[in-house]
């Protein structure tokens, strides 16, 4: 009965915290490490 | 033993406009600033491709698995994100250094005064027009023919 | 009233002045071109009075909404991924300059001027989201006002000195904001509003990096309105997929908050179960399914586990609400304690149903949350007269008290809906190894060995049990309680003709069992 809450995309094992890269309430995946923002050098802000 | 309580007006008034918004869902881009290459936009891709992202994705090990080609590509591509500074750190860890006044990668440690053919074979360099012409009136040579 | 004539129109031309620098500007580094601009504000007047900007800003929002719903509505561009990054241009050069101007108002020191001209823009972009979906009803589109509290709150924290210190202030803001366009004020936004409330930058800044956990009240709000919210609509067990797409949704952001802030679902606990409909066994076990990093929880499927031997059993658990100050009328709450203190009037214990009835219709006849502040308040109260006499709670210290008598009384005089709703409000306290989980372990398993009807270890069984079939997560102090019931002969729990009412009913029982040894 219920949902089976550990095919809701999130990995529930991970030892890291899942709210850095959390998708978002109806993303089945996390955020890929493309779409999470990060203060990078200003140097390599190249475009 | 409660049994079912009947929505009051107001609730099912609430529940008409949630029907609405439930076609007007928000779309993962929405949250995310504009990227110029690779938004957060997800397509529909065939089934039997790969879904999730890879286990371990978004870690340093995967990265230095990848090819010298992708991660440049992904630091090219996806500037301002954890991609691109995973990439960096995956570069430096195979001896590429970044050099923040020429704005390109080298594998060679020391700083070069000409690059030629001669001393790129097998490297892979990629740097900045504009930045280069500046470069060129401190009196940096540059002599290499293709670039792309 | 009115908004000074020419006023739209320069601000009309002012924001598209804007729009244009900070697309044309290279890269996003406007800053350099913004000084020119608000000198072409102070050029037109805009900054003369604090109603010029207020208007200068309501207006500006209109405008750029009123772009959105253009594009949006153009069936060309509709769910298009180019319509929407139109619309992110228009909306992301408002942000940037309402952000440029927060930063750089007032004197760089005093944040005072920022932080009310923050409140006054996010004011005035949640009036006009109200008041747009209160007249376009189905056609009201979140994206646009997502898009605007997403993007200003992205720019207002980045890792720059000046927003450092501001950042408490921005945090508090948006709460507020948030609590004012809460679902149940604006139904028509719930999707995005939850998603802002779960945004990874604004969970990172709620509850990881803001320092004493100073934000975490503010957050536990914002998670009881959406509890609030949803309620009637989880009451019914049927739910219509736009209440499914927002549950799952809800489940998605609690499991992150489970896994990574264990501590705050341990404080927040008792008041969102409080708002949580008793039917909504999942949701709420995966509240009480939280325990504190730090704790080593025992296997409570090893044999002979000595649960009263675990030290973390002597220490109460963290309750932020005032439990006490919930138990209402004053006259119930002295009346009360006269009781617990000695054990008399018993008239009291004949009243105590009429207390907490509220209404003759079924499904809603009792105070619920009256009911879950008289279980937990007695509760601490039995635990406290327990220690002050040396003992730790065991079937034998918990007997024959004032508190005793109460939950007895409740389990005797109340009908079988009230009786679940206190057998729920007990098994909401069965959570990690505490005093309270201890003591209402325990209680649960006096009144079922001293129960004189059938009915009663029945119902007990069956709140303990519903609890136990869902999918994980289970609590911990849920299955150490619901072992001991079935595994001590002393409660002859297989004896007992419910166990074996129906082939189905034995057959998950055993396997429940088998599971459990």
């Amino acid at each position: 009965l219920g949902q089976d809450l550990t095919v809701l995309g999130l990995n529930l094992n991970s030892p890291e915290n899942l709210y850095p890269s959390f998708g978002g309430p109806w993303a089945d995946h996390p955020c890929r490490p493309q779409d999470v923002d990060f203060h990078v050098p200003p140097e390599y802000i190249i475009n | 033993p409660l049994g079912a309580v009947p929505l009051q007006k107001e609730h099912q008034t609430q529940f008409q406009l949630m029907e609405s918004a439930f076609y007007h869902m928000p779309h993962p881009s929405d949250t995310e600033r504009v990227r110029h290459y690779l938004p957060r936009n997800p397509y529909n891709t065939p089934p039997y491709y790969i879904q999730a992202p890879l286990f371990n994705s978004d870690t340093l090990e995967f990265y230095q698995r990848l090819g010298t080609e992708t991660l440049f590509f992904v630091f090219y591509y996806m500037e301002g994100t954890k991609a691109q500074y995973l990439a960096a750190k995956a570069l430096k860890k195979q001896s590429w250094r970044f050099h923040t006044k020429y704005m390109m990668w080298f594998q060679r440690h020391e700083e070069p005064k000409i690059i030629n053919e001669e001393y790129e074979q097998g490297t892979y360099i990629y740097f900045d027009y504009e930045k280069w012409g500046q470069r060129k009136k401190e009196g940096f040579t540059f002599e290499y023919k293709y670039l792309e | 009233y009115e908004d000074p004539p020419g006023l739209v129109d320069k601000t009309e031309y002012l924001i598209r002045e804007w729009i244009n620098i900070y697309t044309t500007h290279q890269g996003r580094d406007s800053t350099k071109s913004f000084s020119v601009f608000v000198h072409q504000m102070n050029l037109h007047g805009i900054l003369k009075t604090d109603d010029l900007i207020t208007r200068f800003f309501r207006l500006s929002t209109q405008i750029c909404i009123d772009t959105c719903y253009r594009i949006l509505c153009d069936k060309s561009t509709l769910n298009s991924t180019g319509g929407r990054s139109k619309c992110y241009h228009t909306l992301d050069a408002f942000v940037r300059l309402v952000a440029l101007l927060v930063k750089h108002s007032g004197e760089s020191s005093n944040t005072t001027t920022k932080v009310q001209l923050l409140n006054k823009v996010l004011g005035i972009v949640a009036g006009v989201l109200l008041q747009d979906h209160d007249n376009r009803l189905g056609e009201f589109h979140q994206m646009p006002y997502q898009r605007v509290f997403t993007m200003l709150f992205l720019e207002l924290n980045a890792p720059e000195p000046v927003l450092e210190a501001l950042n408490f202030h921005v945090l508090t803001a948006y709460c507020h904001t948030f609590h004012i366009l809460r679902p149940a004020k604006a139904a028509g936004f719930c999707y995005a509003w939850l998603e802002l409330i779960s945004h990874r930058v604004f969970i990172g800044r709620m509850l990881a990096t803001t320092p004493q956990q100073k934000c975490w009240p503010l957050y536990s709000q914002l998670l009881v309105d959406l509890f609030k919210y949803l309620a009637p609509f989880l009451r019914n067990a049927e739910l219509a997929k736009p209440v499914t797409m927002l549950y799952k949704g809800t489940l998605r952001v609690l499991l992150v908050l489970l896994h990574d802030f264990p501590e705050f679902l341990c404080d927040n606990y008792y008041g969102f179960c409080d708002v949580i409909p008793p039917n909504c066994i999942q949701m709420r076990n995966l509240i009480l399914s939280a325990f504190p990093r730090t704790m080593r929880l025992p296997d409570p499927f090893i044999p002979n586990l000595k649960v009263d031997m675990l030290p973390e059993i002597t220490y109460a658990p963290r309750i932020l609400t005032n439990i006490a100050a919930t138990i209402s009328p004053p006259q119930f709450k002295k009346d009360l304690d006269s009781y617990l203190k000695a054990r008399a009037p018993v008239t009291f214990l004949s009243e105590l149903r009429s207390n907490l009835q509220v209404s003759n219709e079924p499904g809603i006849r009792y105070n619920i949350s009256l009911m879950n502040a008289l279980v937990l308040y007695v509760g601490t109260q039995a635990i406290a007269y327990i220690k002050n006499k040396s003992h730790s709670p065991s079937m034998s210290t918990i007997a024959h008290s004032a508190h005793m008598d109460i939950f007895q009384n409740l389990t005797v005089d109340l009908d079988t809906e009230g009786r679940y709703l206190f057998f729920n409000a007990m098994a909401n306290q069965l959570r990690y190894p505490n005093s309270h989980t201890h003591y209402f372990s325990c209680t649960f398993l006096y009144l079922f060995a001293e129960a004189n009807t059938e009915v009663i270890q029945e119902q007990i069984t069956r709140v303990l049990l519903e609890r136990l079939i869902v999918n994980r997560p289970h609590p911990w102090g849920l299955l150490i309680t619901f072992i001991e019931l079935i595994k001590n002969p002393t409660y002859k729990f297989w004896q007992h003709q419910f166990v074996h009412c129906a082939p189905e009913i034995e057959k998950l029982f055993e396997s429940v069992a088998r599971s459990c040894f």
